[in-house]
């Protein structure tokens, strides 16, 4: 039956039986698409379309969510209006060879619904950066070891944060050198100037502890699976 | 006819229900959903003459035409499926990260000869 099982396995394209240890929940996002795949008939559906994600328009018939691996990070002397720093790490390794990369979407989540009353306009500054080999080798300059891939502006608190980091993830996969990335939440726009005391800056940053988890989703598509790939055998 | 009996439409080729549920093979642990799914299985013969309900290929009514020529050397064309659609499984794999994958062929809607 283990034979036989394999077998069956790797028809479906995994190599052994998973045995998750301590699964998360699964993201609302692919029990959405899932839901609605069941809905729709399979007949009237394109074949073209058999391997295509409608969703977010890409080719792919494989969709994951990794979890985070990385740790926050709590410097000695951090930035003065720094909240948040923390690494971010996405193991892609699990992707096979025959699969190409074709959508990789990093969401920060945050956990909080409502507002402090003080703080309703609040503005916090995100900066995204790319690792490189010299973070890890623990140059005592985080700024040498690393690339500015996004800085922008926000307030709202209670949403995800989207990011699209395809080309860096291809770049992952192709160089073999995932490094990860660094995030950095800090205090922003004219606010800086009104938390100047630690005491300050430490209520203004209370908005950000309330971070809660980043995944990245990725979009592969494995050929060898697609009715397009068979028609042509 | 007098060689070939008649064959009651019960036993013509056409899909049969099965469903498939993944506790039973012992996946459950890892497949999120769905929890099983009808799949379906082809079963029936493929007698002579071949209608068009049959879905019967141009090589099947050749076979037909040889098997009722030769019996013994020749079977009878089989009843496999000619028409699947995909499903998607929602899935851990071994890193706990979640996975939806789009797999083809994985119902059978229609059989054929």
């Amino acid at each position: 039956l283990s034979l036989q099982e394999s077998l069956l396995l790797k028809s479906l394209g995994l190599s052994a039986k998973p045995s998750p240890k301590s699964p998360i929940p699964v993201p609302s996002v692919l029990w959405r698409i899932f839901q609605k795949r069941k809905m729709l008939p399979a007949p009237n559906k394109d074949p073209a379309d058999a391997c295509r994600v409608e969703e977010f328009n890409v080719p792919g018939n494989i969709i994951r969510v990794f979890a985070d691996q990385g740790h926050f990070i709590h410097s000695t002397q951090p930035p003065r209006l720094l909240c948040l720093q923390k690494r971010l790490y996405f193991n892609l390794s699990v992707l096979e060879e025959d699969e190409s990369l074709t959508m990789a979407q990093l969401e920060v989540k945050f956990s909080h619904n409502s507002y402090h009353a003080s703080s309703q306009r609040q503005v916090f500054e995100l900066r995204l950066y790319r690792s490189s080999q010299m973070v890890l080798r623990g140059v005592p300059s985080p700024e040498r070891g690393r690339k500015l891939l996004v800085g922008q502006s926000f307030a709202q608190l209670h949403q995800s944060l989207l990011f699209n980091l395809t080309g860096v993830a291809k770049e992952w996969r192709t160089h073999g050198r995932n490094l990860g990335l660094i995030l950095e939440i800090s205090v922003g726009g004219g606010d800086a100037a009104s938390a100047p005391t630690s005491e300050g800056l430490r209520n203004v940053c209370a908005n950000v502890d309330a971070f809660l988890a980043a995944s990245l989703l990725v979009v592969t598509l494995n050929p060898q699976q697609c009715g397009a790939a068979r028609s042509r055998r | 006819s007098a060689q070939h009996p008649p064959v009651t439409p019960s036993n013509l080729c056409k899909p049969r229900r099965l469903y498939i549920s993944f506790s039973d093979v012992g996946w459950e642990n890892w497949i999120i959903a769905p929890q099983g799914y009808m799949a379906n299985y082809c079963l029936g013969e493929c007698p002579f003459p071949l209608t068009a309900e049959l879905n019967s290929t141009n090589h099947a009514i050749l076979q037909t035409m040889v098997h009722s020529l030769d019996p013994e050397g020749t079977p009878q064309p089989c009843c496999v499926p000619v028409r699947l659609s995909p499903i998607s499984i929602l899935y851990y794999d071994n890193n706990d990260n979640v996975v939806l994958r789009h797999y083809e062929d994985m119902v059978v809607d229609e059989c054929g000869c």
